[in-house]
């Protein structure tokens, strides 16, 4: 199904400028309001996006590790929440909040770039 | 994923990057297609951070997701982090936070958003970005604002290595820096090169024409392009400019 060529057949020269229809949408974050409030409005609109890919990962976990092993990570992922820096754990309440996400699965997925390393 | 930090003949930095993610992790037979990678291009945002009504700096991200991977600071400097694998990576520095309680080490996109909001020259953040005990090894990426400003700090948990633009290294150009994850003094290995078709149609295009077409051209031809690819990003420091595109590789299409 894939095509392994030459790298060296060809260099892209025709892709730029990209299409205006696939720029991303830009929002604004205020620092200036309470961490748990700066996420509100943008998770707030994109919630059933967020569950969507925190449910695929939950159940890829699951299907990984198995049932026990997955309990572990989350009852670990919860204390690694209440010990997260200021004001990243705020932050990550007030997604926890306006997605519905439990706050451990919440702080899996920002926390994902340590635990993908391995 | 791959970032390239590029200087025109006249001095002007370019910096952009391939936002690769997702490998291994659900592939759809049917659409050829990662399934996290699909779930998260929904998700790409371009943000203006604002501080009393003024843009302190822009980023791309994924929503929900609080660190930052992509950012320019106007008039200062362009930011981009890889990622790099190693044993003693993530998971070791995870087990030190929960057994050993060792908070003074930093989350390393926890750390790239206290570099956005308080450093205010380009040696300041490329400081920042080197000095700090991690919980993981990582790439980052650095662009300034004057001519041969330009890095690649690669990081182990407490010790650093940094590339620098200008300086002829075996894995970028003379004018250009390219990172995709693994080391730069390391030849890629043969089932994921996306640095030699990178360098190559870098050179081939040449400084004269380095541009924000021509970086994104580079990105947008495969193997540097694939199937995870979620977005690409272009950034120029002077404008204070950011641009984020998603992105589909349509076959035939290399899976990573």
């Amino acid at each position: 199904k894939f095509s392994f060529t030459d790298p060296f057949e060809s260099c892209e020269t025709n892709a730029f400028p990209p299409k205006q229809s696939d720029a991303a949408p830009r929002y604004i974050i205020n620092l200036d309001l309470p961490p748990q409030e700066r996420w509100t409005k943008l998770v707030t609109e994109k919630k059933n996006d967020v569950l969507a890919l925190i449910g695929d990962i939950r159940n890829l976990t699951l299907s990984l590790v198995g049932e026990k092993v997955f309990k572990v990570i989350i009852d670990n992922l919860d204390k690694i929440a209440t010990t997260l820096p200021y004001p990243f754990n705020e932050e990550i309440i007030g997604i926890s909040k306006a997605s519905g996400l439990n706050i451990s699965e919440a702080t899996l997925y920002n926390i994902f770039y340590e635990v993908f390393t391995f | 994923c791959t970032s390239i930090v590029a200087q025109d003949t006249s001095g002007h930095l370019y910096h952009g990057r391939n936002l690769d993610f997702g490998l291994f992790m659900g592939w759809n037979p049917k659409t050829h297609t990662w399934t996290i990678a699909e779930l998260l291009k929904p998700l790409v945002v371009q943000l203006e951070w604002q501080k009393g009504g003024k843009t302190v700096y822009e980023s791309v991200n994924y929503v929900g997701y609080v660190g930052i991977i992509t950012a320019v600071k106007k008039g200062l400097f362009t930011f981009s982090l890889d990622e790099r694998f190693g044993l003693n990576g993530g998971f070791v520095g995870l087990l030190e936070w929960i057994i050993f309680k060792d908070y003074k080490q930093k989350w390393v996109s926890f750390l790239t958003r206290e570099v956005m909001e308080e450093a205010k020259t380009y040696k300041e953040a490329k400081f920042m970005l080197s000095h700090t005990r991690l919980l993981a090894p990582v790439y980052f990426i650095l662009g300034g604002v004057k001519s041969g400003e330009g890095s690649i700090i690669t990081r182990w948990r407490d010790n650093f290595h940094t590339d620098d633009l200008l300086d002829r290294m075996s894995g970028s150009g003379s004018w250009f820096l390219v990172e995709t994850n693994y080391d730069q003094w390391k030849t890629p290995p043969f089932f994921d090169d996306r640095r030699t078709p990178a360098v190559h149609c870098l050179n081939k295009g040449g400084q004269k024409n380095a541009s924000p077409k021509l970086l994104y051209n580079v990105l947008s031809t495969r193997p540097v392009l694939n199937k995870l690819t979620t977005y690409t990003s272009l950034m120029d420091v002077n404008r204070g400019t950011l641009g984020a595109w998603l992105r589909k590789c349509e076959d035939p299409c290399w899976p990573w």
